[in-house]
């Protein structure tokens, strides 16, 4: 464990914290794209199935637990709890788009045909653009609410941290997961846009 | 193949 990895955990942490605060506290989850939340649940159900397979560490258990459950929870507020606020008008992108070429590339290009391995590779490869209908949505909608925006800040600083914590991790123990380097790269650059307009705007904006 | 180490990340 190195300060880039801890605090990308922290910042993942903190991405599912604020929307989950701001669900409960407005009472609405305007402005969230529902097909988003459900990727994630994917992501994070098909990649911590492992959590009864190999044991880690318990920082490493805990973590899988809290945000399988936070994801789970995101999408109770937003499919049953308050179903009235969520606003699938503008939730429209087609994930069968990015779910099958996902599925296919797992199975090409694994480290190991088998299958854990391939879900594990299948979440990495769908975490990279996952967020994609978030994004068109914002988009679609002109733009976020600021709360939205630190939860999308605070989502793809995680994996921009990652890919500091794999620079070191290169140099300081020889490792590297080349899967995991390039769906984490392909995942940074799709915020590239938003961290502009985020930062631009903090600075230079109101 | 992956190991422990590679693991470890969430």
């Amino acid at each position: 464990m190195n300060v880039f990895r801890l605090l990308g955990d922290i910042s993942h942490l903190l991405a599912i914290i604020i929307l989950l605060l701001k669900i409960w506290k407005t009472r609405s989850c305007a402005g969230i794209s529902g097909r988003s939340q459900v990727l994630f649940a994917v992501v994070y159900t098909a990649r911590y199935l492992d959590l009864f397979t190999s044991y880690i560490s318990a920082y490493n258990s805990i973590m899988k637990l809290v945000f399988l459950a936070a994801s789970y929870g995101t999408i109770y507020l937003m499919f049953i709890k308050f179903k009235a606020s969520y606003d699938h008008n503008h939730d429209t992108f087609r994930i069968e788009f990015l779910i099958l070429p996902c599925v296919l590339l797992s199975l090409l290009i694994n480290h190991e045909f088998s299958p854990l391995e391939i879900l594990w590779t299948f979440s990495i490869y769908l975490e990279s653009v996952a967020i994609l209908p978030q994004l068109f949505m914002v988009s679609k909608t002109g733009e976020a609410e600021s709360i939205t925006s630190h939860y999308l800040f605070a989502l793809g600083s995680y994996r921009a941290l990652y890919i500091l914590n794999w620079i070191y991790r290169y140099y300081a123990e020889s490792h590297y997961d080349v899967i995991a380097i390039v769906a984490g790269i392909v995942q940074t650059v799709l915020y590239c846009d938003f961290f502009y307009l985020y930062i631009t705007k903090g600075i230079y904006g109101q | 193949k992956r190991t422990k180490s590679t693991k470890d990340e969430l």
